[in-house]
């Protein structure tokens, strides 16, 4: 199993497609290993980003340094993913 | 003792296996209205199942249900269970669902993409693609809603085998699509293909691969405007609606343009609550309320499919 600790997903508002097209280089950054969960599509939708932890500070000081206002919607992807599991399990116990 | 399709745990998250059991279970409880049929198999070999439900007449005019096309989106799954137990069980007693299928029949594929699926449980949960190999990349899959020949290869879907939406090397390359194209255009005569997704709480309808509005984009506003209202009066989820394009982003290739373009005038897309909070990881507790407060949006448009004749 894939583990995620410490990852988290940032949903990100971008003002205009400028700034979305700033937000979509961040994918292509092979080092980051970012992906979208919802991609950015204009002011209207919120961009949710799944960032692992290890480039979280990067990421981070990107979205800061370019004025992107940001909330964290996942503090850690693998507190959930391990919520889940205990869940199913208790279902077939 | 008997196995009953009743007795599973509706609001907790279960494998393939567990999944196609049950069906099995719903099918024995059920029988002369809830049968089994194989589309096809997936990439790796397993079988592409999909639950009709028919009173019996022959090319009846229908309608397609299909969840879990993204694999990592598992309320989608677990509200295809919930809602095909509904569907057996309210024939008789509910009005709407009895003239339903006294006219049309439904058909429900609950695992659309079981090869992807399969490896959320075993290896990856944020898996989305189905499990093909690409030739010339060490990545994986395709993203199975951008792989239909309606706007293929356009904005909003990509040619790098290693993004999450990677429309694949030609149209239908999929097999799980491949067997939907091919099961929907077997049949003939089905009327409205509903797509369910998550997240982020919206009921869409084409075009995705363009801002042109549809031919029958007043009428399928109006019937998106009812069924929303009809979801919130449940819980009060607030959903919006509108085409693709309008309400979310561009996306090329997508099941419900493909099915519009072949004559399937009531063809939405769900995309699932998601409380603002998880994404497509939503807890298990909510997935009682997401298929409760579903139903009367899907029933709205199945309703409508079977007043509107075409």
């Amino acid at each position: 199993q894939r583990q995620f600790q410490g990852d988290q997903v940032l949903r990100i508002t971008a003002r205009d497609e400028e700034q979305a097209a700033l937000l979509r280089m961040l994918e292509e950054q092979e080092e980051l290993q970012v992906d979208f969960w919802h991609r950015p599509s204009g002011p209207d939708h919120p961009a949710d980003l799944r960032v692992p932890f290890p480039s979280l500070g990067a990421v981070k000081g990107f979205l800061e340094s370019h004025s992107f206002p940001y909330t964290v919607m996942i503090e850690d992807v693998q507190k959930l993913l391990d919520e889940e599991k205990e869940a199913m399990a208790r279902s077939r116990r | 003792v008997k196995r009953s399709s009743r007795a599973f745990d509706f609001g907790s998250y279960h494998t393939l296996d567990e999944i196609y059991s049950w069906m099995d279970t719903l099918v024995e409880d059920h029988p002369g209205l809830v049968s089994k049929i194989r589309i096809g198999q997936s990439y790796e070999g397993r079988d592409l199942l999909v639950l009709k439900f028919s009173t019996g007449g022959s090319a009846r005019p229908a309608i397609w249900v299909d969840t879990g096309i993204h694999s990592r989106e598992w309320i989608s799954q677990a509200t295809g269970v919930w809602t095909a137990n509904k569907i057996a069980e309210e024939y008789g007693r509910d009005p709407s669902v009895t003239a339903l299928l006294d006219n049309m029949d439904v058909f429900l594929e609950i695992i659309a993409n079981p090869d992807g699926f399969v490896f959320t449980h075993s290896s990856d949960r944020l898996w989305r693609k189905t499990r093909s190999p690409n030739a010339g990349s060490h990545c994986l899959g395709v993203d199975p809603n951008r792989n239909w020949d309606a706007g293929f290869g356009g904005d909003g879907s990509s040619g790098d085998p290693c993004s999450d939406i990677y429309h694949g090397p030609f149209p239908h390359s999929e097999r799980e699509v491949k067997a939907i194209v091919d099961f929907i255009r077997g049949h003939g005569n089905v009327k409205s293909v509903i797509s369910i997704h998550s997240y982020s709480q919206m009921l869409l309808f084409p075009y995705g691969y363009t801002s042109v509005p549809s031919p029958d984009y007043q009428e399928m506003n109006e019937l998106a405007k009812k069924a929303v209202s009809d979801l919130a009066a449940v819980y009060g989820t607030k959903y919006t609606f509108g085409s693709i394009a309008d309400t979310i982003y561009t996306a090329a290739g997508t099941t419900v343009d493909w099915a519009y373009d072949q004559g399937v005038k009531y063809s939405f897309t769900l995309e699932l609550r998601d409380t603002g909070r998880h994404g497509f990881l939503l807890p298990s507790s909510q997935i009682l309320p997401t298929a409760t407060e579903t139903w009367p949006a899907l029933l709205d448009i199945m309703v409508h499919v079977l007043e509107h004749p075409y």
